[in-house]
């Protein structure tokens, strides 16, 4: 564990005068090290150890407290503040209307059923449209999931205009009594301009209260360049992190939420619609550190 | 004396940043790195040369023989089973391997073994119609082993080359969905005691290096025969299939780049060493 690490590297510390540079520097290794095994983005995990490494220096060693155990929580306490920031809880607007965004297959449309499961059990009237026209069944994937969860649905299988069909979407809900919209949309890469085009257009038309996107919990590297684009396109309000039921260690989050500040909303651990909670950051910041 | 030159430490650190952020992780890295260093000291026509080409010089080394290559049909049906973890891209490269196979001549069947999930089996007929390639399913919540059994039993009878069978995703974690994929290889097995015989891991090229973890655990409950790795048309490098080929030696054998029927294309070292190091 990275505390036996650090324990090892500081095991000269014990009670003896305050951490410098110089005698921090093979624990402050360890803690980058940490952090790239868990997918944080290589300069995203340098500037962390660098903000540690800030809070450390000059610090007293604790007596009674084993100077890796006292390192660790620094680094525990400092990630648990850095993803925790933000507001985290969903806008107050009613009606609400919420867009799903992210890359294939990171869990949008299930997020969408379980996020309107959730709101439902808050008392609103979650309604789901699906405006991913491209990706087979993926109308019918959405259908399926609300009715499983008793939510409205829109979609129109005939049209292939993304935000008429938001347009739409919209006012079916206000004429069936729904208090909340929430806009599945298609897979894309960020890389993709007509895609991202299409999904300016289709929040210009539909004036969401929140942009959420969906990450999956095990993305590499490049989270940092997919959220920084989305972000720019967006103005994104939000990040739900998936498949954290499975043993990825989750560092995209770190990455994205150092970079583009966009508060960490939900998470989901699971393939079931009621696998999908608010999000806990002391939990992500003890699943990062390993 | 004769020893050779050291490499520089800026090279170093432009490779190191380089092979981090294509998602080779902490091990792999470190051994790439290791690899460039005793082959800069060795290598006379590495030396001098800038950090790019001795990382694709080296990158090429470490992946020989990782390319994978479709023997043509032995048994018929040969069965291709793709696996791996949710949203990888199973069903999607499932088309398109069915698409190629069928370009290429050959009589295919796809098999809808993803009872479980919504609309799996309609994504995968609507492939299928696309494609006018044959698919066998049944209802939502079936037997997964029974259904791959039933499309076996069909393709046999019908002389097919081969049978390609999409499953469910599932995380690696999750023992009793490993134990599900032992029971469809058993089932098959019973009627053909090679069959599977082609058992592919789908990893999304856009993770990191947990996908070398899901590599080892689906390898040691299912066997793998080959890897897949998709969604290389984004910014991702899929550094992961480095770690996988150093450590399980399990062949690539398609890269997915894109959402069509055509964007699986065969994997080449030399090309992707180029696309991690250009
Ligand atoms: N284990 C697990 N699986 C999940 C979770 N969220 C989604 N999934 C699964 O991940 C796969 C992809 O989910 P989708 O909702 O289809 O993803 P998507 O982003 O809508 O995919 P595209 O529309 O193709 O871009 C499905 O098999 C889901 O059941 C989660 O939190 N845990
Ligand atoms: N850009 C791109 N998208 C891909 C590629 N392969 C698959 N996809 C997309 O990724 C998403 C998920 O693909 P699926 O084939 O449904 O993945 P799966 O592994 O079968 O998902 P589950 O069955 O839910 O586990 C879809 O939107 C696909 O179009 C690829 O090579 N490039
Ligand atoms: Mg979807
Ligand atoms: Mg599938």
């Amino acid at each position: 564990s990275l505390t036996e690490k650090l324990g090892s590297a500081l095991r000269n510390l014990r009670g003896v005068g305050t951490l410098t540079e110089a005698n921090m520097a093979d624990a402050l290794k360890e803690v980058r090290t940490a952090l790239l095994a868990a997918d944080v983005h290589f300069k995203v995990a340098r500037d962390f150890v660098e903000r540690v490494q800030t809070q450390c220096v000059g610090q007293e060693v604790l007596k009674g407290v084993a100077p890796g155990q006292q390192v660790v929580k620094i680094i525990h306490d400092e990630l648990v503040r850095l993803l925790g920031e933000g507001e985290t809880n969903l806008s107050a607007a009613r009606p609400l209307k919420i867009l799903m965004v992210g890359l294939h297959g990171s869990g949008k449309t299930t997020s969408t059923a379980k996020l309107g499961k959730l709101l439902k059990k808050r008392g609103y009237r979650p309604l789901v449209a699906a405006c991913d026209i491209y990706r087979p069944a993926a109308i019918d994937q959405l259908e399926i999931l609300a009715k499983q969860e008793e939510l409205s649905f829109y979609a129109d299988r005939a049209s292939r205009d993304v935000p008429a069909i938001g347009a739409a979407a919209l006012a079916a809900a206000s004429a069936d009594g729904s208090d909340c919209v929430i806009f599945d949309t298609a897979g894309r890469l960020q890389i993709d301009a007509n895609l991202i085009e299409e999904v300016k257009k289709l929040r210009a038309k539909v004036q969401p209260d929140e942009v959420l996107l969906v990450v999956d919990g095990a993305l590499g590297q490049e989270a940092v360049n997919v959220a920084k684009t989305f972000h720019e396109a967006l103005s994104l309000t939000g990040l739900i992190l998936t498949k954290l039921d499975g043993d990825a260690r989750g560092g995209a989050a770190l990455s994205i939420k150092s970079i583009t500040g966009v508060p960490i909303k939900f998470i989901g651990m699971g393939e079931k619609t009621g696998d999908f909670d608010t999000f806990y950051p002391d939990r992500l910041a003890s699943r990062i550190l390993g | 004396i004769f020893f050779g030159k050291r490499i520089d430490a800026d090279s170093l650190e432009e490779l190191e940043e380089a092979l981090y952020t294509a998602d080779f992780g902490v091990e792999t890295t470190a051994e790439i790195l290791a690899e460039i260093r005793k082959a800069y000291t060795a290598d006379e026509t590495l030396q001098g040369r800038q950090a790019a080409e001795i990382g694709a010089a080296v990158l090429t080394r470490v992946l020989a023989g990782a390319e994978g290559a479709l023997p043509p049909p032995a048994t018929k049906p040969t069965v291709i089973a793709m696996i791996g973890v949710n949203g990888s891209g199973k069903t999607t490269t499932a088309a398109k391997l069915a698409w190629r196979l069928k370009g290429d001549g050959q009589m295919v069947t796809l098999a809808a073994c993803d009872t479980f999930r919504a609309a799996a089996v309609e994504q995968l007929k609507s492939w299928a119609t696309k494609l006018d390639i044959e698919v066998i399913a049944s209802h939502p919540g079936a037997d997964a082993a029974a259904v791959a059994f039933d499309a076996w039993q069909a393709a046999k009878a019908r002389g097919r080359d081969y049978l390609i069978v999409d499953t469910a995703g599932r995380l690696h974690t999750k023992g009793h969905l490993m134990d599900e994929l032992a029971k469809i290889r058993r089932v098959l097995q019973k009627h053909d005691p090679s069959a599977p015989q082609h058992r592919w891991l789908v990893v999304d090229g856009s993770l990191g290096t947990n996908s070398i973890e899901q590599a080892k655990v689906f390898h040691e409950s299912f066997g793998l025969t080959g890897l897949v790795v998709t969604k290389l048309d984004g910014t991702s490098r899929g550094g992961a299939l480095v770690g996988i080929w150093r450590q399980l030696k399990i062949p690539i054998y398609f890269l997915g780049l894109g959402e069509q029927a055509e964007d699986l294309q065969p994997f080449s070292v030399e090309n992707y060493a180029k696309a991690v190091f250009g």
